[in-house]
């Protein structure tokens, strides 16, 4: 493992616990897509089926687990915890989310390593990855104040994105046979989309002022 | 996958 690749999973691993943070000890989800999130308990459980078939090392089974159940646990309690479920802004997150997937799958079936249940399930995690986050950049956008806790929530992810390129660029160069283009594509696609976020988030830094995104 | 193309990542 390089150091991009342990700096990116611990930016994703960060970026989970400082949203576990605001829904436990804030008790709110204000600024957060529920979108977004439920389509991210849909990726890791489409990636991660091989859970059971293919053994990679302690530390891949745990960070799949610790990634499937944060997810999952994040809808829960956006959906059915008493006080978070309260703070949700439910009127502003109004993507339609489930369009995106039809495309995905199909694209999936299309374009995958080998057609099988697993690899298709994998290519179809990879794309829905991609595109994922666009409900919460909708939502951001759409809300005029966002807070720090939700701020760094997408740096963070925006990071984790950003230092996977790096490790594919670094393990391309050092590894045999290590070619993924799906992976490289729709993660790239992926980063893309974060840009722009990153954009306003730094000059909003530069300037120390609150982040507001025009809208 | 093949031998030395797993998908390793997360």
């Amino acid at each position: 493992m390089n150091i991009f690749r342990l700096a990116g999973d611990m930016t994703h691993l960060f970026s989970v616990l400082v949203l576990l943070l605001k829904i436990h000890t804030i008790k709110s989800c204000a600024g957060i897509s529920l979108k977004t999130q439920e389509l991210y308990a849909i990726v890791f459980t489409t990636r991660y089926l091989d859970l059971f078939t293919t053994y990679i090392s302690l530390y891949n089974t745990i960070m799949k687990l610790i990634f499937l159940g944060s997810s999952i646990s994040i809808v829960w309690y956006m959906r059915h915890h008493k006080v978070v479920r309260r703070s949700y802004d439910k009127d502003q997150d109004t993507f339609r989310h489930y369009l995106l997937m039809l495309p995905c799958l199909l694209l999936a079936l299309l374009i995958n390593e080998k057609f099988t249940f697993l690899e298709v399930m994998w290519a179809f995690s990879l794309y829905l990855e991609a595109v994922a986050i666009l409900p919460q950049l909708v939502l951001l956008q759409r809300t005029r104040n966002i807070d720090n806790l939700t701020g760094q929530y997408v740096l963070l992810l925006g990071a984790y994105r950003a230092l996977y390129v790096l490790n594919w660029i670094y393990r391309y160069f050092t590894e045999e046979n290590y070619v993924h283009w799906i992976t490289w594509v729709s993660g790239i696609v992926q980063t893309l989309l974060y840009a722009d976020f990153f954009y306003y988030y730094f000059q909003s830094w530069k300037n120390n002022v609150k982040l507001q995104l025009p809208a | 996958p093949t031998e030395g193309n797993l998908h390793d990542e997360l």
